[in-house]
């Protein structure tokens, strides 16, 4: 099978998928001691040019690693923390060297943002915001939202970054009066916020007025969905949602991400469809990342398996490297690539 | 999925929610 080779007529069985759709490039060893905890890659001024770096999190290191020739890469700077671990990378869209990264244990107790001394010889890091944080965010136009406290006194605030990431201005936005899980921004509608609550609910926002627009209810058979992508066309809401809780179904596989249509003026919902694993595969989402209409996602298998929502169906599966399952999976932000990672602080590189 | 179970549609769902919305 070619590396390009990505359409598949029909539905396939999990021993007839193409692992060639997924083609190691690249790898990346961490050496710190502890767990690694996540991945992502962003934009850095490196010398004057801006390079696609990647950054790796442990749980006590977050670093940085610059781009060589021939799919190498060299680790130029490290950030490192001593009381409270690193929980996940927060990349900050048109923001070029900074990143952000929220810190706790089992909840999010602070966001620190990421940066280097205007000399590029010292890493700084920055206390953003500490306390009982929910959920965060990073968003187009250099906003970071994030949701802190609990029912009563629940805020949800957006920070706006400078261009050179300094300076910040505050906004907060109407809090709903249910706990918030995640945020999702609205494809073309920069004006547009959704949220996630406990309560499966979506909530929208008005970003520029703050206003709280809408609370919809969606399908009760699936409790605490995630949203991954949302995408407004023709006056309707599309939604790609994850339930982290949902159940294994024997007979028909797991449903990993579902897309589900809303009408925000009437708060009505309906599935559209929901991408299941292939026949013979097992495992329930844990993680994953969607991007344009390409979603990943880490099994409790310990595989990693991949979708393209226009064809709507499992177009790749990755098992285990090594033995060793997978931990984390993000698109690269930079380019079409994936990046998969293991607790031993491997990463792994894949052109899809 | 059927367009007709989710009630009138709205190209301008947004303005409108935002004009409708305590503020």
């Amino acid at each position: 099978h070619s590396a390009e080779q990505t359409e598949i007529a029909e539905v396939p069985a999990w021993d007839s998928l193409n692992p060639g759709t997924l083609q190691l490039v690249s790898k990346l060893k961490n050496p710190s001691g502890s767990c690694s905890v996540d991945v992502s890659a962003t934009w850095w001024e490196i010398a004057g040019f801006k390079e696609p770096c990647v950054i790796t999190a442990c749980e006590y290191v977050v670093s940085l690693w610059k781009p060589l020739d021939a799919w190498q890469w060299e680790k130029i700077y490290s950030w490192h923390f001593t009381e409270v671990p690193v929980l996940q990378i927060v990349v900050v869209p048109d923001v070029c060297s900074l990143v952000c990264v929220a810190l706790g244990n089992l909840e999010i107790r602070e966001i620190r943002a990421l940066f280097c001394s205007p000399d590029g010889k010292s890493e700084k890091q920055v206390l953003l915001s500490s306390g009982n944080i929910k959920a965060v965010l990073g968003l187009a136009k250099r906003r970071l939202v994030s949701s802190s406290g609990t029912l009563c006194d629940q805020q949800v605030e957006i920070m706006t970054f400078a261009e050179d990431g300094g300076s910040k201005e505050k906004q907060l936005l109407m809090p709903p009066e249910e706990t918030i899980l995640t945020f999702a921004e609205v494809q073309g509608m920069q004006e547009a916020l959704l949220g996630t609550t406990i309560m499966n609910n979506i909530v929208i926002w008005n970003l520029k007025t703050g206003q709280l627009l809408k609370k919809m209810h969606i399908d009760d058979s699936y409790q605490a969905s995630v949203c991954h992508k949302a995408y407004s066309e023709m006056g309707l809401l599309f939604v790609v949602l994850s339930h982290p809780r949902a159940k294994e179904n024997e007979l028909l596989g797991s449903p990993v991400f579902q897309l589900t249509v809303i009408n925000p003026k009437t708060a009505l919902s309906t599935g559209v469809m929901l991408y299941r694993l292939p026949h013979g595969q097992a495992g329930r989402f844990l993680e994953g990342d969607v991007k344009d209409h390409f979603a990943a996602a880490v099994l409790t298998s310990g595989t990693i398996a991949v979708w393209d929502l226009l064809l709507g169906h499992c177009t790749a599966l990755l098992p285990p490297v090594s033995g060793q399952s997978w931990s984390f999976v993000k698109w690269s932000g930079t380019d079409s690539h994936l990046l998969a990672g293991q607790k031993d602080g491997n990463i792994f590189v894949y052109r899809y | 999925c059927n367009k007709a179970d989710l009630g009138p549609i709205s190209l301008n769902w947004f303005e409108e929610l935002s004009s409708e919305a305590p503020s």
